[in-house]
């Protein structure tokens, strides 16, 4: 019989939105997402420019997979040796696997 | 081309491996 009801329905609706419940805003999240761009690092334990050979070896349809020599010509900016550095690591994680030759690469998760 | 699925073979088990 008061006027209760009023501030208790509000009352009732603020309680599913506790404040204090959402720490993760401002947190570790929003970090992560601008360390993603600044840093060499992303999320997978890769570093930038090991994703990019990977996404392209990925990207690439060829049977026998692509070569270093292609990856070297498409990554104009990355030099021959970062490039095998991260093929190397690729390899040796069991990302990608060399085909006809050594300077051949596919993707094991292509197909 | 053997050597191709062979190495496939090898680096799948070293991914599975890898991810414990």
């Amino acid at each position: 019989s008061k006027p209760q009801t009023m501030s208790g329905a509000g009352g009732g609706m603020s309680s599913n939105l506790t404040p204090m419940s959402r720490p993760g805003m401002g947190g570790i999240d929003t970090m992560r997402g601008g360390y993603a761009g600044a840093n060499d690092m992303v999320n997978n334990g890769l570093s930038a420019s090991q994703n990019q050979v990977l996404s392209l070896i990925k990207s690439c349809p060829d049977p026998q997979g692509i070569s270093t020599q292609e990856l070297k010509q498409r990554l104009s900016g990355m030099s021959l040796n970062v490039i095998k550095q991260a093929v190397e690591f690729l390899s040796n994680e069991g990302h990608i696997f060399s085909t006809i030759d050594e300077d051949h690469y596919k993707s094991t998760d292509s197909d | 081309l053997d050597r191709i699925a062979r190495n496939k073979r090898a680096a799948l088990e070293r991914l599975t491996s890898a991810q414990t």
